[in-house]
């Protein structure tokens, strides 16, 4: 590795080796090495700081820096372990590690329950559940009933809190999901899978070879 | 359309936020 990538982790805060990363991950250390690639573009897109602000998170998403959207939010604040209002690289190659196609299905339940945990206080509420229903409305245009909105609420809520007391925990989640396991096929990304096949542009850049 | 016997989740699973292969899109 030499100079390069010791020079690479004084400038980047949060920078890992690749080494340490791909022992902790699916990723294998070339694969981490391209992903740093994508990273460095995604982190200087907007704010040339080499950390993912939420503006340049939405730009990568949506194309579009000022586009809102309470699910990107909510996956941004998630990868944002440190909770520092960034995302570091490190942050970035384990939280992309649980949408890897290897990645442990218990892993991607736990994060998609994470995910929709709004208020994370450890369910999933009906308050919580209607706002993501209503978020998800707005964003694609649809206009439904007051009712037709309260009905499809309703019937998702009873099926999954099967204990009944108001409110989904991680046990009725992974049942949930076990019953209904397309609930959880956006926590998988094939291109995860040999992403220096998919992205060989990445793999000119990326130092290491296998 | 949108079914009143949705799934809420399958519904919100459809969001384009939660649709990361963006990110590695050119």
């Amino acid at each position: 590795m030499g100079c390069a990538s010791s020079k690479r982790s004084k400038r980047t805060p949060g920078y890992e080796e690749p080494t340490v990363l791909a022992a902790e991950t699916p990723f294998t250390v070339s694969e981490v090495e391209a992903l740093y690639e994508l990273y460095k573009k995604l982190s200087n897109a907007i704010i040339a700081d080499g950390l993912i602000h939420k503006e340049e998170f939405q730009l990568a998403l949506f194309r579009n820096r000022n586009r809102r959207n309470l699910f990107a939010d909510r996956i941004f604040d998630l990868f944002d372990v440190k909770r520092n209002g960034v995302i570091e690289f490190g942050e970035f190659v384990r939280s992309l590690g649980v949408f890897h196609p290897n990645a442990p299905v218990a892993d991607k339940i736990a994060f998609a329950f994470r995910l929709y945990d709004l208020r994370q206080t450890g369910f999933i509420e009906r308050e919580e559940l209607k706002e993501m229903v209503l978020a998800l409305l707005h964003e694609s245009d649809l206009v439904l009933s007051e009712d037709v909105v309260e009905t499809i609420v309703d019937k998702t809520f009873t099926d999954a809190d099967t204990k009944g007391d108001g409110k989904i925990d991680t046990e009725e989640w992974k049942e949930f999901v076990s019953k209904h396991p397309s609930l959880i096929k956006n926590m998988t990304l094939p291109y995860l899978k040999d992403i220096t096949l998919a992205f060989p542009s990445f793999v000119v850049a990326s130092e290491v070879e296998e | 359309v949108v079914p009143a016997t949705m799934n809420a989740f399958e519904l919100i699973s459809t969001s384009q936020g939660l649709n990361l292969s963006s990110l590695f899109e050119k």
